[in-house]
């Protein structure tokens, strides 16, 4: 595993930050994202998939009341592809039973999806290798979120109650706050030593106007806001002939 | 402590002020008095919430003023999280669909 990766430093791979808007989706966009980022590192292919046709073409009905990862990887296999986000563009709300994938070619596929062991040193090493995985975390800090690397507890942030999906895309270690560490050491004589704080990269779906340009940062190690209860990530595979992989994450 | 006994009285002007600023950066208007009086009163919360995150954040966050400030947490849940009913979040098994082949 290497000390960092940030696979939005490569050209190409990670899409523009999305916004949901008044639509219940971050698991449509989330998994766009990863086939998205997937279809980039193995094909050099930029694509924008379709998060419309992720909803519309829903078997859970309307799409914009929720769903899961899953429910859009499933979605992908039985359409047989995704279409372009150009062609069949977001428009935030859910017609269900009006599915419109069909009319328009595919520009993105997979071959199936896996859920990954909830190790966070298995995580790493797989989004450090193979590209961008999905995550489903407690949504709850994020209300209030404004920037830098949160460092829940199982108390503020509960690891078991995961209600949001988004994509993890990097890792990597920042500085500790000085000042916050000797605020909440007032009895100590010395200083603590600075020490660095290992911290995911995640991007959500709420544009690119929030948090840190769309993206967050949480604790890594700590099972932050239940991180590793759902790692799931679609599978795109390239034919036997061309298996040599071209791109590594940019650390 | 030492400002006890002085005028109280531009304390909630500063969180009306705070509050109207929020409405001008997220464009938010109420449809009538009492609605915007609920959502000022769960501004203020949401502002000491996001002062007490602060204080216990052991990482380098910064909580505050946010475009979700005038929600409830149950109502930011709903909007923002993926659940399908109200109350109800993701708590399937974990081995579903995990590499145990042949099941399920």
């Amino acid at each position: 595993v290497p000390p960092t990766c940030d696979w939005r430093k490569a050209a190409g791979i990670i899409s523009p930050v999305k916004d949901q808007k008044n639509c219940n989706c971050c698991w449509a966009i989330t998994a766009a994202g990863n086939i998205e980022s997937l279809w980039g590192i193995t094909f050099q292919k930029s694509v924008e998939v379709s998060v419309q046709q992720l909803l519309d073409c829903n078997r859970c009905g309307d799409g914009c009341k929720g769903g899961y990862i899953w429910d859009a990887f499933i979605t992908v296999l039985n359409d047989s592809g995704l279409a372009s986000e150009k062609d069949y563009p977001f428009r935030a709300t859910s017609r269900t039973h009006n599915c419109q994938a069909k009319k328009y070619k595919k520009v993105a596929w997979i071959q199936d999806f896996i859920m990954l062991p909830d190790c966070e040193q298995g995580i790493a090493r797989y989004l450090a290798t193979e590209g961008p995985i999905t995550v489903t975390i407690n949504v709850k800090l994020l209300q209030h979120y404004q920037k830098g690397v949160i460092k829940a507890t199982p108390t503020n942030c509960d690891p078991q109650h995961v209600d949001h999906s988004v994509l993890l895309v990097g890792f990597g270690k920042c500085k500790s706050v000085e000042g916050r560490q000797a605020a909440t050491s007032q009895s100590r004589p010395h200083p603590r030593p600075r020490h660095s704080i290992p911290y995911w990269i995640l991007k959500n779906s709420w544009g690119a106007s929030w948090g840190e340009e769309g993206y967050f940062r949480l604790h890594r190690g700590s099972n932050a806001c239940g991180i590793t209860k759902f790692p799931v990530t679609a599978r795109v595979v390239k034919p036997a002939k061309k298996q040599q992989k071209l791109v590594s994450c940019p650390p | 402590g030492s400002r006890r006994g002085q005028d109280p009285g531009p304390q909630p002007l500063k969180l009306k002020e705070v509050f109207t600023l929020f409405q001008i950066r997220y464009n938010r208007s109420y449809s009538n008095p009492a609605e915007y009086a609920r959502r000022l009163d769960i501004f203020a919360r949401n502002l000491a919430e996001a002062q007490r995150l602060q204080e216990e954040d052991l990482g380098t966050a910064e909580f505050g003023v946010t475009p979700f400030s005038d929600l409830t947490e149950e109502e930011f849940g709903q909007l923002y999280g993926l659940q399908r009913a109200a109350g109800r979040a993701l708590n399937v098994d974990r081995k579903v669909g995990s590499d145990e082949r042949g099941q399920t």
